[in-house]
């Protein structure tokens, strides 16, 4: 657990942001 | 055990004591998750951030994204109520959220909330700030550290500039503003060993 961002989920949220998840834009 | 979570990116800091951590921990997320969506939205908007590497814009934003949300939600901290609300709109005052276990970070948050509002930044300058807070180049995992810094020293060249133009008398506020940047990153560095605590002890 030494990356609190990674822990969040974090980076995960952010490159769905960043590339314009369509899954999302689908849900 | 615990019972509360005092980041007011909650609905509400009480946690229902029949829930497992995981699942806390998923509707923690559900709610900061808009709130995140907004600051990469922010930074697309920066000029020249969609031009540095995809690898750098995600490391600036997973380092950046916290003091990038305390600058936006200084408006949720109410320096003269001493009261912070919540995402459900509900205050709560500093003495019950202590009484939650709140503790250094939350009179932190409140210290600086109180020295960034008496700059009376406009909407502009607030924006420009936090263009300036979120491309750090001495950020950890960058891979192009030139071209950060490159766009760093633009974004404080502008920022500059404007407090400037607006605010002749008072040059001061440039060097202030600037003097935030170390406070934000002391901030960022209690939240995160907050955030490890809750991790390891949910």
């Amino acid at each position: 657990f030494s990356d609190p961002a990674s822990n969040l989920g974090l980076e995960d949220i952010i490159r769905k942001a960043l590339m314009g998840n369509m899954e999302e834009k689908q849900e | 055990n615990r019972m509360h979570l005092v980041c007011p990116m909650n609905t509400s800091p009480y946690v229902d004591p029949q829930k497992s951590g995981h699942s806390i921990w998923e509707e923690f997320s559900m709610s900061f998750t808009p709130a995140v969506r907004e600051v990469v939205e922010f930074a697309k908007r920066i000029p020249g951030f969609k031009d540095l590497s995809q690898h750098d814009q995600v490391s600036l934003l997973k380092a950046g994204t916290f003091e990038v949300l305390v600058v936006r939600f200084t408006s949720l901290f109410n320096v003269k109520e001493r009261t912070v609300t919540f995402l459900s709109g509900r205050k709560y005052s500093v003495e019950v959220l202590r009484s939650m276990g709140a503790g250094d970070l939350l009179n932190s948050m409140f210290d600086f909330t109180e020295k960034l509002q008496a700059l009376n930044l406009s909407e502009e300058e607030m924006s420009l700030f936090t263009a300036v807070v979120l491309v750090s180049a001495d950020r950890s995992g960058l891979e192009n550290v030139n071209s950060v810094e490159a766009l760093q020293e633009t974004l404080i060249r502008a920022l500059r500039s404007l407090i400037t133009k607006n605010h002749p008398n008072e040059i001061a506020i440039f060097t202030k503003l600037l003097l935030k940047l170390p406070d934000l990153r002391s901030l960022n560095n209690m939240h995160s060993e907050q955030l490890l605590a809750f991790k390891v002890h949910p």
